[in-house]
């Protein structure tokens, strides 16, 4: 059970980084664009 | 499967204490010289045994720590006798200390090594390494035990370049009745996949840690090692097995011996006697290779203790004349006196030369430096059919030294207090969005994104601790309940 909502939690940041790294790439690549 | 052979240590080798010595009051018989390394379990001492004039170490665990952990390390030790595993001479009690007198290993753990000269190890001196290593497993193996913390930490050489296992702290035993182990043991990053998924393991999974060992030796550190422990632990048995970074620079006979450790299925996996013969290994060159690694490490330490000891001889130079300056005839205290930990963590940084890696904060070094042992779930029986998962930690009783990685932790946690107090971020930055939805990044400003991102990891790391201290609080009574019945069952 522990390791259970061990990897939830760690599923749920993993998935969180992703967004905030994708949208952090995305602004880069917007302002590049617009630059 | 071949025989494993009882290999004999050509020279004379002190075997135990005699009894007399083990009567006595330790420091009767023993002249502590120096600390050689300092862990979560206590203190390495290097000591001379007066009675033979032989250099022995000394482990000093305080008794209020684990002593089921440490009575299976001592018994699991005077159970071997292999010159590729390290020996056990005896131990006593002295104040609130237990002293485990151990066969010394003057080059320390190749993990040492491998820092002090901040140089990783040639193909051949890994071979040679793995070879003795891997007589060491093959031997353990054939006792029906597991080891379960190889790294390069946890091998030692002595100054003939003999490599030898040492920390049996983790280490278990397989019965008739149980083929496989269900504990989760183990540092890390060296972590077979098959540990880790809980799925049962046995002897091979220490050669999965070889296998980790051996790129450890070859690029200076594990794969993952950068990464948090926490992702690397979800990581291992998900991906395909970890490779050299760059396979190039390496004859083929290394990469494909690391490929036969790192199968992911345990049963494809070789056994130490068939690693044996591999030809990479067969075709080892003797200890006596080793021997320029060995003199220059120690060339090095003995520098750098020098070094420190010309330092330390200056700066009480420096506080003698001030005190002459300020304070007149006034008595210079002595450095023993001034209660400085300067000393003492510059000799803590020296080669650890037994059972367990030093602990080095520095500031090259990575996480890894840091990372302890992880031990979840118990080995004993009684909790395991009580179905209690064990993790233990600096909350349980009779633990006094919380494991180096929870220390990381903890740390990191510290950091992001600390930026989270300079920064003004508030309550809500530490939070997950509601319900999953990741939408809502799109709406915050650059600013918010960098500082959520910054505190991920910490964020992570306290709900972690948080659910690690709810399942602690349920398993504790469990626990208790075991222990009273089984403390009920030895008065009986």
């Amino acid at each position: 059970l522990f390791m259970k909502e061990l990897e939830h939690i760690v599923k749920s940041y993993e998935a969180y980084r992703q967004a905030l790294l994708s949208e952090v790439e995305a602004r880069k690549q917007r302002q590049q664009w617009y630059a | 499967m071949d025989k494993v052979q009882m290999r004999n240590h050509p020279r004379r080798q002190l075997k135990k204490l005699s009894e007399d010595s083990l009567t006595k009051q330790p420091e009767e018989v023993f002249d502590v010289l120096e600390k050689l390394g300092e862990g979560s379990y206590g203190c390495v001492f290097k000591a001379h045994y007066k009675e033979t004039g032989e250099i022995v170490a000394i482990k000093q665990v305080p008794v209020e720590s684990d002593l089921q952990e440490i009575i299976k390390e001592i018994s699991i030790m005077q159970q071997c006798n292999s010159p590729h595993v390290v020996r056990y001479y005896g131990s006593y009690f002295k104040n609130s200390d237990l002293w485990i007198v151990m066969e010394y290993c003057g080059a320390g753990s190749v993990s040492d090594i491998i820092r002090i000269r901040n140089k990783t190890l040639t193909e051949d001196e890994i071979a040679t390494i793995l070879q003795s290593t891997l007589k060491g497993l093959e031997y353990l193996h054939f006792m029906r035990k597991i080891h379960r913390d190889i790294k390069a930490g946890n091998i030692l050489l002595n100054t003939e370049g003999q490599a030898k296992l040492a920390d049996f702290g983790v280490a278990g035993q397989l019965t008739d009745t149980m083929a496989k182990r269900n504990t989760v043991i183990g540092t890390p990053f060296w972590m077979a996949p098959e540990v880790i998924q809980e799925i049962g393991y046995n002897c091979v999974a220490d050669i999965w840690s070889l296998g980790i060992t051996a790129i450890e030796m070859a690029e200076g550190k594990p794969p993952y090692a950068d990464i948090h422990p926490m992702r690397a632990i979800f990581m291992i048995p998900t991906n395909p097995p970890p490779t050299f970074r760059n396979p190039d620079l390496w004859s083929p006979d290394f990469p494909d011996f690391v490929s036969q450790c790192l199968v992911k299925n345990p049963e494809n996996r070789a056994t130490a006697t068939q690693l044996l013969q591999h030809p990479f290994i067969r075709s080892a060159k003797p200890n006596s290779i080793l021997k320029a690694l060995i003199t220059d490490a120690m060339e090095i330490k003995m520098k750098k203790l020098e070094a420190e000891q010309r330092e330390q001889d200056a700066e009480d130079d420096d506080n003698s004349d001030e005190d002459e300056v300020d304070q007149g005839t006034m008595v210079r205290a002595g450095t023993g006196d001034s209660g400085t930990v300067r000393a003492a963590g510059s000799l803590a940084s020296s080669l650890s030369g037994t059972a367990r890696t030093m602990i080095e904060y520095d500031d090259t070094g990575t996480m890894q430096s840091r990372l302890g042992t992880m031990v979840i779930n118990s080995d004993d029986e009684d909790e395991e059919e009580a179905g209690t998962m064990k993790r233990r930690d600096e909350t349980e009783t009779m633990q006094p030294a919380k494991p180096s990685f929870l220390e990381y932790f903890e740390q990191k946690e510290k950091e992001a207090n600390v930026y989270n107090d300079g920064g003004g971020n508030n309550a809500d930055n530490r939070k997950l969005p509601p319900d999953g939805d990741l939408e809502v990044v799109s709406t915050w400003s650059a600013e918010e994104l960098r500082l959520r991102l910054a505190s991920l990891d910490p964020q992570m790391e306290q709900e972690i601790e948080e659910i690690r201290q709810r399942y602690q609080a349920k398993r504790q009574p469990i626990l208790d309940a075991i222990d009273a019945k089984r403390r009920r069952q030895q008065n009986f």
